[in-house]
């Protein structure tokens, strides 16, 4: 026998060739590829001394200690038996190829001279779990307990939630002590829904999703937990809390009603005894995002912008005052305000209100006065006071193109300011009027 | 003042009464700058150096009314640069101006007088009022007087003083007024008060002169500083009031 050093790949030929192959030789030639992989061969050149059933010169290909096949002749030859295009397969990592030759090859008193052949093999991917199916329908044992995933050059094993995957490395053992959901909606049943329930178990399954979702509970039928007429389930309960609170606990026939958690956590525990035969439970559950309040202005000059017809979770308001008036919380002047639904459903500030902007008491100024052409004394957005200066004394300094009476008019902006509409915030000025005496001397005598 | 009359509450509400080295006067202009004479401040033939207090009332026409109203602090003193204490007979540049610390209220006895902006408030014959509480006949008085006087002809001071044979200078940037057929004039204790005269345009009173010096009393001519040459260094002095 020869054994080709594992490879992926290569070829096989008969000796000397190309050249004519010797007489009376036999040989097995023993191709391997790595573990995990199958044996792929197929013949390239193939010229043997063609014989009834291959009797005198003969390739024989074995794998799986299953003979695949005796060959001789040529590759598109009626005569013997020539492999063609066929391609050998293996199960295995190993394939065998026997050489045979008799003692002459003569045609009819001629000697005849053949090349042998050439053949190529490669390692393709043997896939373990396909193979396990087989075995099942086979009733042999199967590689994995649960779920086989095949890979390139080998398998791994895992299990079905609930199970745990063994160190064996195939078999499952019940494991449900820690299960957890955070997905916004799916579904949870007990170990082999609906067959009956392993026993023992102790099986902790949490749902744990987003803040600002509230979970919902649907139980499906069948609902079938071991039960006692007088005694309140004495063997196997599924005991409900939702955010830590109890809902109940449950057995029997009669499913759970479904359940509107108003939370983000809901927790199942499931304890089973030795015995029983019951079907066990399934539940569906689904999230709703949470609502806020639509909010509400609390007076006429407060503004909501972009006011949506519903807020949830995290969705946010901003209110801002009409022009001239200022946001307030509390006795707090705000620049800005927004507010954001939470998880529980509140806004995280109350409403603000607005109130009207003040400039407060006007400037006094010097050497002139003002009077309120506005309500005396309301100093509120749009009041309006006019400045004058002490005349004769004093003369209002203005710019050209304007008068006393625009110079000297201030308003109460929304910015809560006193303004005028030319100068802005500056005061007017009172200039002392110059040789203008209010009893000049006069002489009457003559 | 010689040959005047006592002025009413009111007639002449620029008139400020100093008293540096003796009594003086003043014009105000503005609210916060008193316009008198240099040598008020920085007298001829004196050694003194300027460290006399300053004392400057305004208001009303009585001394003792006046002096009761208060003094007004000054800020800041400004000589006019020409001016030359050391040169007994030389006015020049006769003209200087005060910063109150204050600015003052105005009312009917206490209002600015104005400047000139022409040549034609120093047209000869054109009258103008001079007041002031310096003496009157040899008598110190106790309320502010005035006396009406005559642009003089340049040429004529000119003869006038030669004839006194005088070598005081009398510049461009003087003018005179008076008559020496006239009893009135103004005299010491004036000095600082201004030459003022109506502008029958604007119907303002404009400040044309500050009372500077005379040879005598009421013998002559006075000799004034004239503002319109010194208007530019004023309104510098006194920047954006």
């Amino acid at each position: 026998s020869i054994h080709i050093p594992q490879k992926l790949f290569g070829e096989v030929t008969s000796p000397l060739y190309p050249k004519p192959y010797p007489n009376n030789f036999e040989t097995t030639t023993v191709v391997t590829v790595p573990q995990g992989y199958r044996v792929k061969l197929i013949f390239w050149q193939f010229d043997l001394e063609p014989s009834e059933g291959c009797f005198y010169d003969y390739v024989k290909i074995s794998a799986d200690k299953k003979n695949l096949g005796r060959f001789c002749g040529q590759l598109g030859s009626p005569l013997g038996n020539p492999p063609g295009k066929k391609e050998f397969l293996s199960q295995g990592n190993k394939m065998l190829l026997t050489f045979h030759t008799d003692f002459s090859n003569e045609e009819n008193g001629t000697v005849m001279f053949y090349k042998g052949f050439l053949a190529y093999y490669q390692a393709v991917d043997l896939d373990e779990c396909a193979t396990q199916l087989n075995s099942v329908e086979e009733a042999a044992q199967p590689l994995c307990r649960h779920l086989c995933h095949n890979y390139v050059g080998g398998y791994f094993c895992s299990c079905r939630p609930g199970y745990e995957l063994q160190a064996d490395g195939h078999s499952c053992q019940a494991s449900c002590g820690s299960e957890l959901y955070t997905e916004p909606s799916g579904y949870i049943s007990s170990l082999e829904y609906p067959r009956p329930y392993p026993s023992d178990l102790r099986c902790n399954y949490s749902i744990r999703v987003e803040r600002g979702l509230t979970l919902h509970l649907k139980f499906l039928e069948p609902f079938e937990i071991d039960d006692h007429q007088q005694v309140h389930c004495p063997y196997d309960q599924l005991q409900i809390y939702a955010s830590g609170k109890s809902i109940g606990e449950f057995c029997g026939t009669q499913r759970p009603p479904d359940l509107d958690s108003s939370g983000n956590a809901i927790d199942l525990l499931f304890f089973t005894d030795e015995s029983g035969d019951s079907r066990g439970w399934k539940l569906h559950y689904t999230t709703e995002i949470i609502k806020c309040p639509q909010p509400k202005t609390l007076d006429e000059f407060t503004m909501i912008r972009d006011l949506q017809p519903k807020y949830q979770f995290r969705d946010y308001f901003i209110a801002s005052c009409k022009q001239g008036y200022e946001l307030m919380e509390g006795k707090q002047v705000l620049t800005s305000f927004t507010a954001v639904c939470q998880d529980d459903g509140t806004w995280h500030r109350a409403m603000p209100r607005c109130r009207i902007k003040d400039c407060g008491q006007p400037r006094s100024l010097p050497n002139g006065y003002f009077h309120y052409t506005t309500t005396r004394g309301v100093h509120t957005y749009q009041a309006r006071i006019q400045y004058y200066c002490h005349e004769p004394y004093y003369k209002m300094l203005t710019r050209a193109e304007s008068s006393e009476l625009e110079r000297g008019t201030y308003t109460c902006t929304a910015q809560g300011i006193w303004k005028n509409e030319q100068e802005g915030e500056k005061l007017p000025r009172c200039l002392p009027v110059c040789g203008k005496p209010v009893h000049p001397v006069e002489s009457k005598q003559r | 003042i010689i040959g005047g009359q006592r002025a009413r509450p009111g007639n002449f509400p620029w008139q400020a009464f100093t008293n540096i080295y003796g009594r003086g006067g003043g014009a105000l202009l503005g609210d916060r700058w008193i316009l008198t004479a240099a040598h008020t401040l920085y007298p001829k033939d004196h050694s003194a150096q300027g460290n006399a207090s300053v004392d400057v009332f305004l208001g009303h026409t009585s001394v003792e009314e006046i002096m009761k109203l208060g003094n007004h602090p000054i800020r800041r003193v400004s000589i006019h640069p020409d001016y030359r204490q050391d040169e007994s007979n030389n006015f020049e540049g006769d003209i200087a101006l005060l910063e109150l610390e204050n600015s003052v209220t105005l009312g009917p006895n206490l209002l600015p007088i104005c400047l000139p902006d022409n040549d034609t408030f120093y047209d000869t014959g054109l009258m103008g009022y001079v007041s002031g509480f310096g003496i009157t006949e040899e008598r110190i008085v106790s309320h502010l007087r005035f006396v009406r006087l005559p642009v003089a002809r340049r040429e004529a001071c000119e003869k006038w003083l030669q004839g006194k044979q005088r070598n005081d200078v009398f510049s461009q940037s003087m003018f005179c007024a008076g008559d020496p057929s006239l009893k009135q004039d103004s005299c010491q204790g004036d000095s600082g008060g201004v030459f003022a005269v109506r502008d029958p345009n604007s119907d303002r009173w404009v400040a044309t002169g500050i009372v500077s010096w005379g040879i005598g009393c009421s013998r002559g001519y006075g000799f004034y500083t004239k503002l319109l040459s010194y208007v530019d260094w004023i309104k510098k002095e006194m920047g954006e009031d």
